[in-house]
């Protein structure tokens, strides 16, 4: 299955950075919530929350110096892995902004987060299945 | 005189990753 690599523009993720929900309510990144995601895909109409379960986290083979995570996603259980950089934020359901290494994460991008682990819930996006 | 910034504002789909479950693996 396709994947999309996260945003590649860091600067959402800026301590600070203001963002927009489909609400039309702007919070700061290091505010969000998971009700905040879960409501804008309510409202959004077309886009659709998963659960995205982490199954294994690994070194990239073909990219030195990323991380390749491979997930389960949706009521489909559709396996997709994909290339980040170790200080890439996810959101966890219920826990907040995670990463492979907080470290990093607050380093480059101010944001406190959690480690990043196998049997985490991330969320994540998907169209809308028309019915 | 200093003219405003503006602020960027990101849409909240920019921070979670688009992950096409329509295929199950």
């Amino acid at each position: 299955p396709a994947a999309a690599a996260p945003g590649s523009n860091p600067s959402h993720f800026m301590k600070g950075a203001i963002i927009q929900l489909a609400t039309g309510e702007l919070k700061r990144v290091e505010d969000l919530q998971t009700q905040d995601f879960v409501r804008s895909a309510e409202v959004s109409g077309g886009l659709k929350i998963d659960s995205s379960m982490v199954m294994d986290i690994r070194s990239s083979q073909q990219r030195p110096g990323l991380v390749s995570l491979h997930f389960t996603v949706g009521e489909q259980q559709s396996k997709v892995t994909i290339d980040v950089p170790p200080e890439h934020p996810f959101f966890v359901f219920g826990q907040g902004w995670s990463s492979c290494s907080p470290e990093r994460t607050a380093q480059l991008y101010g944001l406190t987060c959690h480690l990043l682990q196998v049997g985490d819930m991330c969320v994540s996006i998907t169209l809308q299945q028309q019915q | 005189n200093v003219e405003p910034r503006s602020v960027p504002v990101f849409p909240w789909h920019s921070l979670v990753p688009f992950l096409d479950s329509s295929q199950p693996g």
